[in-house]
């Protein structure tokens, strides 16, 4: 059974990964209690183990180090989470793919100068509005005939895809934005709705409203 | 190598700038 | 064993991962033929297997359909390079990400202007050297003591980190821009010039002079 401490700030998307699974697995991850982010990750003593300084990083009970926010997820899963047959194992990997480069580009594009984080270009807003709907459009399709995006239950693909949608389902994607992908809201509350994922992330709320920019 | 369909390649180009912007951001979260 | 027709265009780099792994594998990979980039991967056949239209992709012998380079290599490897051991895998995990997320950005920033590929800015260029500078430094700080990423052989975890990092030996990196990386040009030779890569690649020659930007 994967045991270990995980580095992270609060909120971390990217730790939710791990944290759920590991709610699945009985995994024991700890999360680092006196981490203050910004400085320890930047101390020798954290870049030692980790130097690339990123979080979420997980060091396992036996001294081992990981990062990379979908590996740290892969090792605290168990089987069903990470894939049962060859087939089901490479198309997780294809879904970790998915998520980094057809979602999370397109959402940090939409939402972060939104949220004040980057300045706010309109024609940069208007490409990721289009990247948005072209990965939830695939998606949509791929989920009309499926509960789950990998066999017959819920796997890392899904908890990799729904956590990297975090962003968008709060900040963006109020009822009429998310009307047309139907299939991926009954799957994105699926998989956010289940006890494993409350225990992690808390009782999510979908967007009333696109979050509007505040000059 | 082959260099007329790199141009039509998507590359997260911007993804140093984002992560930076993400990383000020929780910093000055945890300053309080 | 598994076997199925890959879609790319010559010369891929995120093709080369699955060639490369098949070589090991002894997977039965059919390159099709009749494929032109731009138009093949825009049409309706296509885009109903993979609505995405992006290369590589590849097409099972038993009609599944895969995705991302990473997906694609894991499918049609073999145990030794999936790993053997959960630790092992979840490393592969993390160098797949390592390379997606630390490397290509960067190596892209810095190589396309000179290629012509997108418009040059010096701003943007010294971001890049600075980011390719910290990933080589971690990877090579990684490889002091190890031949190999994950393990004591070559697995998925170095075919996708060394083909990430092509463009970079061939374009950017002469003798005294790769001095620094002794651990890293090491085993980044030691993946390149095994016959399994040279069946794929060729003859890989390593940069004599950093490309010049030409207006």
């Amino acid at each position: 059974m994967a045991s270990g401490t995980l580095y992270t700030y609060p909120e971390n998307f990217r730790a939710y990964k791990a944290l759920i699974a590991a709610q699945y697995s009985g995994a024991k991850v700890k999360i680092a209690e006196d981490f203050i982010f910004g400085e320890t990750n930047k101390s020798d003593a954290f870049l030692k183990k980790f130097p690339l300084g990123k979080v979420p990083a997980f060091e396992t009970a036996d001294g081992k180090y990981i990062t990379e926010s979908n590996a740290i997820a892969y090792y605290v899963a168990n089987e069903q989470l990470r894939g049962k047959t060859d087939i089901e194992r490479a198309e997780i990997v294809q879904w970790f793919g998915f998520a980094d480069s057809e979602i999370l580009p397109a959402s940090c594009a939409w939402v972060f100068p939104l949220l004040g984080l980057m300045q706010y270009n309109k024609q940069t807003i208007e490409h990721a509005k289009d990247d948005v709907k072209k990965a939830l459009t695939a998606l949509n399709s791929h989920l009309l005939t499926r509960t789950y995006l990998v066999g017959e239950r819920l796997t890392l693909a899904d908890i990799s895809v729904a956590t990297t949608l975090l962003h968008l389902y709060q900040y963006i994607l109020e009822p009429s934005l998310r009307k047309p992908y139907q299939n991926v809201n009954r799957w994105f509350q699926t998989v956010i709705y289940q006890p494993e994922s409350i225990n992690v992330i808390g009782a999510f709320k979908l967007a009333d409203k696109t979050l509007e920019y505040d000059p | 190598m082959a260099t007329t369909p790199l141009a039509q390649e998507k590359v997260w180009f911007e993804k140093p700038m984002y992560d930076k912007a993400e990383c000020l951001h929780f910093e000055r979260l945890a300053k309080g």
